[in-house]
């Protein structure tokens, strides 16, 4: 059973805070309790989700730098059994902070202590970065949900993050697992995409989710609006297949 | 006279390696010597020009925190007059080891102050965060071309970038200038990348480069093969476009 699952990829741009918010909504939508953590000093969880950044008191930054206890930085949002802990300004100054604390890969995991078992999934979106911040991520973390983009760069930079997270793994979080990975931005007319595809299916075997996300403008125009895409388009194609993914994140999240 | 720039935005996956490698290339197919710095640990800039950084055993990591001078680590590539420092694995380790050390910011201008007056222009890759990988660039910069791509979470984080830059050029390095700002992945048949480019565009009167980069499968394959497009397919639509704005770069480079 994994309750915490980190969406990370030090690739930039692969789709993490689409996946994270979308499934995080989705499975709400279904009626799951979800808490999503906004580890990503850019905060593109927390707008995607109507939260302005720059107005927030209480985010991560406080939770893991000021001994804030995470509750009182829970924000509803537009999706009843949706709550996320948002980024705010100060996170950009995390990474340098965590360098110089104790226990600073662990930090995240202690503030979820308390709270994660009021939830039936707790997400987080991590920064395209192997720093800190993704590292406390991945400690705080049962299993990972890795999206990968369909492209040649983002292929290359898989086994750097498989090292990481075997690093995480022998060191400071045994039971680490990889849940899934997600292809996104599949476009099957590209030689490329099909090429990717193939190349990631054959390394792992079994842990690529069955559906791949296809490139679908509406899922990028839903941010603008603050709305996941269950809320700003449901009968779109990004909808549809994001609440497949949701499901299948679920289930194996449960099997695990 | 702008000789160093720096290409830089902490938005993942926003075209940076992609404009960094084929403005540097097109640069000197057209007979400029230029360098190319990867700062970058994903190391794309160099694998991208056909470099395996697995196999670099002085990159920017030994040149930053070893005191390898720069020259030592200077790599030719497929295109005459271009060379390229680049990124090996250990930079992945740098960010944190940058942060205790004496004129942490400054180590790569110092380390290109022996050799950048042999070079036309010298380009820097910067990796998507504001950390001190992209600090180090952006000090040694004397202007910063910022690729933004046509979407919604990149136009956000624009605000956040121009605010590091105004304190770089408040601190550490006061001739820090925004050199252009370069619209990539542009698709002109959805609105939303027309919004986009509409609200760039009347944000930075006159600093937007006149050609947009529009989506092309070309540029995507061609890191696949450790070529620029100008090597890879010379008469795609991304060769002819990223040829115009090396040009465009160029101009505004001499005539800063
Ligand atoms: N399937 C899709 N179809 C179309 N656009 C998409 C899709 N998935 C993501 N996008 C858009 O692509 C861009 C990159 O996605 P996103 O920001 O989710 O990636 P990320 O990995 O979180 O980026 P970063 O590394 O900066 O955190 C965004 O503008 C997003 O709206
Ligand atoms: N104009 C374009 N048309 C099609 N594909 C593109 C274009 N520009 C970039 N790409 C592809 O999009 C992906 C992201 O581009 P790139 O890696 O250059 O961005 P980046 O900003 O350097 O990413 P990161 O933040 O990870 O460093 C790459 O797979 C690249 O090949
Ligand atoms: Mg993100
Ligand atoms: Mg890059």
């Amino acid at each position: 059973m994994v309750r915490v699952v980190a969406v990370a990829n030090q690739k930039g741009g692969v789709g993490k805070t689409t996946t994270a918010v979308n499934v995080a909504a989705s499975l709400a939508q279904g009626g799951e309790r979800v808490l999503l953590v906004d580890m990503d000093p850019q905060a593109n969880a927390s707008s995607g989700l109507g939260i302005d950044p720059r107005r927030v008191a209480s985010g991560t930054y406080e939770v893991l730098l000021e001994g804030v206890p995470i509750a009182h930085a829970f924000r509803r949002t537009a999706v009843p059994n949706l709550t996320v802990v948002p980024a705010g300004p100060d996170l950009a100054g995390a990474e340098i902070e965590l360098v110089g604390r104790e226990g600073r890969e662990t930090l995240l995991r202690q503030a979820l202590e308390a709270e994660k078992d009021r939830f039936g999934l707790v997400l987080i979106d991590c920064p395209p970065s192997l720093g800190l911040l993704t590292v406390n991520a991945l400690v705080a973390a049962e299993g990972v949900l890795i999206p990968i983009q369909c492209e040649y760069y983002a292929l290359e930079g898989v086994s750097q993050l498989l090292n990481a997270l075997q690093r995480v793994k022998q060191g400071l979080n045994p039971e680490l697992m990889v849940l899934g990975i997600l292809l996104t931005m599949f476009d099957g007319r590209t030689n490329l995409a099909l090429q990717v595809a193939d190349q990631v299916k054959r390394a792992f075997r079994g842990r690529v989710l069955r559906h791949a996300v296809p490139r679908n403008v509406r899922l990028s125009e839903a941010p603008s609006h603050g709305l996941p895409i269950g809320l700003y388009d449901g009968r779109s194609r990004g909808a549809e297949i994001y609440a497949e993914v949701a499901k299948e994140v679920l289930v194996r999240a449960r099997g695990a």
